[in-house]
């Protein structure tokens, strides 16, 4: 007689999916990133920053160089949110970029304020 | 605590009786696996919160329209200029005093009780609305990690309960509720540190 097809236990394929969030989970590769250096893709981490309220939009396109203003930038960031002020990007700094948030801005003066019409 | 710029915050009649703010949810733009009921009832909680610590009433009211505060779900570009960003990353925002706008990303996994939701994505309803209320009412993010206007929130988190920046903050808005005792306020927040 024929039976179905049956996978032996050893070699059923078990697949993991990250159900975590995809938004700023890319951000983990920032991770220990210190003034001067140059990494691929910072300047979406740059504007993360200016989304928030902590970096002003540059004349030009957010460029991949952790400069003298990112260093600031992320120094207020930390002070902020009540992390450890190291200026650089290091693990409470990047788990606190990752986290899921509120949409406002961290600058009040930035926020969402306008009159009822 | 800190405010938005030029510390707007809701006036409403005179200063001698407690103000009433109305608030109402989107006909239109609301989730369907949590009931109206429950989202409902959630809000009244969040609201009460605040409520106890400020002479101001919260009503939910029926018309929409003209409630002072307007709440809803939506997805991406809802034509606010802040667009939302699917699963987690951006929850939620709200409007600073006294515009009334609090809009929620439906595209999170919204829960209400973390026993029967297992999903790890899961956002606690109450804990984002209480913060966003307290944006509403004219309060900005602190950096206060334990309040409940710092600006993260993780995953199965629930952070609900008013912390003593939040309520000295708040208060400098609206004056504080008559009933409301600041040394119940210090006593549970010391029971919770030993603890």
């Amino acid at each position: 007689p024929c039976f179905p097809a049956r996978t032996p236990p050893g070699l059923s394929t078990v697949i993991n999916v990250d159900a975590h969030n995809s938004t700023w989970q890319d951000f983990v590769r920032f991770l220990h990133a210190g003034k001067g250096s140059h990494v691929s893709g910072m300047s979406e981490l740059k504007r993360y920053f200016n989304r928030f309220g902590y970096l002003p939009i540059p004349g030009t396109d957010f460029n991949d160089i952790f400069d003298t203003k990112f260093e600031s930038a992320v120094v207020l960031y930390q002070k902020n949110l009540g992390l450890p002020v190291t200026g650089k990007l290091d693990t409470d700094t990047i788990s606190a970029i990752m986290s899921p948030r509120c949409g406002m801005s961290d600058d009040a003066s930035h926020a969402l304020h306008r009159t009822r019409h | 605590f800190a405010y938005f710029y030029g510390k707007p915050r809701w006036v409403r009649g005179s200063r001698k009786t407690p103000m009433t703010l109305t608030y109402a949810f989107s006909p239109s733009n609301m989730i369907d696996y949590l009931s109206s009921s429950d989202i409902r009832a959630v809000f009244r909680r969040a609201f009460c919160r605040w409520e106890s610590v400020i002479p101001v009433n919260f009503t939910e009211t029926g018309n929409y329209q003209s409630a002072n505060i307007r709440i809803g779900f939506y997805r991406g570009d809802h034509g606010d200029g802040e667009p939302f960003d699917g699963v987690l990353g951006v929850l939620a925002h709200a409007f600073s005093p006294e515009n009334g706008r609090l809009h929620l990303d439906a595209a999170e996994t919204w829960t209400i009780n973390f026993k029967s939701d297992k999903s790890k994505v899961a956002v606690d309803l109450e804990s984002v609305a209480t913060h966003e209320i307290g944006h509403v009412l004219g309060l900005a993010h602190t950096s206060v990690k334990e309040a409940v206007m710092y600006p993260s929130l993780s995953p199965r988190t629930r952070k609900v309960d008013l912390k003593i920046d939040d309520v000295k903050g708040v208060q400098a808005l609206y004056g504080s509720n008559p009933n409301f005792k600041f040394s119940s306020l210090l006593a549970l927040e010391n029971s919770f540190n030993q603890a």
